[in-house]
């Protein structure tokens, strides 16, 4: 563990929180995409099965537990509870258009042809783009509650933070992993015009509106 | 290369 995985997985754990106050408190899911939601519940379902088969530490599990718990909670809240206040028309993005090319790039370029590193690998690539139908839908109605920038900005600012960790990993452990190195730069880079639009609009205060 | 040993990050 080092200091820029821990603050990323602390970033990652307030994005989510984030998220899930602002539509337990304000009892409405506006502008949130449900879709990607649903993407990152299907990320850390496939990624997480290593719950089964091996112990980590507890802080691994604890925090595997805590992400899953909440990206389905989310879910929950935005389909079920909060269903009249999800913004359907404008979430609009074809899922399946992430999901079979992902799946299929999984089956062919991963580090094990194994059936729990088929899932994994499945779920970093997806991970990378599971935020697409949320800037997506964004880019659409033009704007961004500032609550919902607030968590896109630490949702982004995590795996940012996990590329310093691997450079850490591989100049002090001689670890790196190829695979989740590409598709953590892909990811971060998504976000790159967001955190542009958040520095210079958000932080002084000005509402996030796309040009119109 | 890849070390081994499981998945240890999140």
């Amino acid at each position: 563990m080092n200091i820029f995985r821990l603050t990323g997985d602390l970033s990652h754990l307030a994005a989510i929180i984030i998220l899930l106050l602002k539509i337990w408190k304000t009892r409405s899911c506006a502008g949130i995409s449900g879709k990607s939601q649903i993407l990152f519940a299907l990320v850390f379902t496939t990624r997480y099965l290593d719950l089964l088969t091996s112990f980590i530490s507890f802080y691994n599990t604890i925090m595997k537990l805590i992400y899953i718990g909440c990206a389905y909670a989310t879910v929950y809240l935005i389909y079920m509870k909060f269903k009249a206040t999800y913004d359907g028309n404008h979430d609009s993005f074809r899922l399946e258009f992430l999901v079979v090319p992902v799946g299929g790039l999984a089956c062919l370029v991963n580090h094990d042809f194994s059936f729990l590193e088929i899932l994994w690998t499945f779920s970093i690539y997806l991970e990378s783009v599971a935020i697409l139908p949320q800037l997506f839908m964004i880019s659409k109605t033009g704007e961004a509650e500032t609550i919902t920038t607030h968590y896109l900005f630490f949702l982004g600012l995590y795996r940012a933070l996990y590329l310093f960790n691997w450079i850490w990993r591989f100049y002090f452990e001689g670890f790196f992993d190829m695979i989740a190195i590409v598709a953590g730069v892909v990811q971060t880079i998504l976000y790159c015009d967001f955190f542009y639009l958040y520095v210079t609009k958000v932080l002084k205060g000005k509402k996030l509106s796309l040009p119109a | 290369g890849q070390v081994t040993g499981g998945k240890d990050e999140l």
